[in-house]
């Protein structure tokens, strides 16, 4: 064996104007949770519990595009989802629709661990958040000043943003205009990657 | 999306995503992240996780295709990641983070950027954004 070993993502595809400050906002988490990470394989944690530890501080903090701080629907509400799987018995878990649980990557962790299913959604999900005991927040938890900002830009562009980390003072519009990039056979002006 | 792979010292690997999908989605909207094999795979070869255009991961069944390539053409994963972002992604725009069960890291994505980092246990730390 080659001994350890973590990356960690925080998204792709970034607006090449995203402010300084921002790239090192995201650097400095990338950072924190690393660590957070080589502590916890340090002291001899699962590989599947480390990516559990690591990917709820991911959610913790609104800076990405997950739990706190997620992108918004069409209707300005946070539809959340998440998976695990760990490799050595090829088990898994994973959530849909998720809108008041405070950390999806764990309610998936439970349905890898606790249901007889691999995959949850919904309505069905939620239930099983409930009777599992996880932390319940309400939906706005979820939802930060700069993503209403930039639901606003993306109505007004009528588009799905092409980066929703551009800062609401951005060329948002343009960015989802000027694109030739299709997905899944339709221009990016209706759609954009996470 | 935020994801998070690992191979602990036993050479167990695991990974995991979780995301908000697109801003103003369309509500019921699933993406490649809770799709076991498009944005998140693991197995006795390695842990993926996927982010980027989520129906373009889909098509590709992108994670599982690195573990694929390294179990039936066997590829290092350096050379399995290459070939996935290469010849599967069609069209599409994306990124991926990967372990092996040997202790290797590997970072991959055809994307404008990607927010990313990595450690090994040999001391080996890296942050990074652009290409």
């Amino acid at each position: 064996m080659g001994g350890w070993a973590i990356a960690v993502h925080g998204g792709a595809g970034i607006d090449p104007n995203l402010p300084a400050e921002r790239q090192e906002e995201a650097k400095q988490l990338l950072t924190r949770c690393l660590n957070l990470g080589i502590i916890a394989l340090r002291s001899n944690v699962s590989a599947i519990d480390v990516v559990e530890l690591v990917i709820r501080e991911l959610e913790t903090d609104p800076l990405f595009n997950s739990g706190r701080g997620s992108a918004l629907t069409e209707k300005g509400t946070v539809e959340m989802e998440a998976s695990i799987m760990d490799g050595t018995k090829r088990r898994c878990g994973a959530v849909s629709g998720i809108t008041t649980v405070k950390n999806p990557i764990s309610l998936a962790r439970l349905v890898m661990d606790k249901s007889p299913h691999s995959y949850l959604a919904f309505s069905g999900a939620e239930d099983f958040a409930r009777k599992q005991g996880v932390e319940i927040v309400d939906n706005e938890y979820f939802v930060t000043d700069d993503n209403v900002g930039m639901l606003k830009l993306a109505k007004e562009a009528n588009s799905i943003l092409f980066d929703y980390r551009i800062p609401p003072m951005g060329c948002a519009g343009a960015a989802a205009t000027d694109s030739p990039i299709q997905m899944n056979g339709l221009p990016i002006s209706i759609y954009a990657p996470e | 999306t935020v994801g998070c792979v690992v191979v602990d010292g036993k050479g167990h690997c695991a990974a995991g995503t979780s995301t908000g999908g697109l801003m103003n989605k369309m509500m019921g909207r699933i993406g490649d992240s809770p799709l076991i094999g498009a944005g998140t795979y693991a197995s006795e070869f390695c842990g993926v996780s996927c982010t980027g255009e989520g129906e373009a991961i889909i098509r590709a069944t992108l994670a599982r295709d690195v573990s694929a390539v390294m179990e039936y053409k066997g590829l290092n994963l350096q050379e399995a990641v290459d070939y996935v972002i290469k010849h599967r992604l069609d069209e599409g725009f994306a990124g991926l983070i990967a372990v092996s069960n040997k202790g290797e890291v590997v970072c991959g994505f055809n994307s404008n950027g990607m927010f990313r980092g990595c450690a090994t246990e040999d001391g080996f730390m890296e942050v990074a954004i652009w290409e």
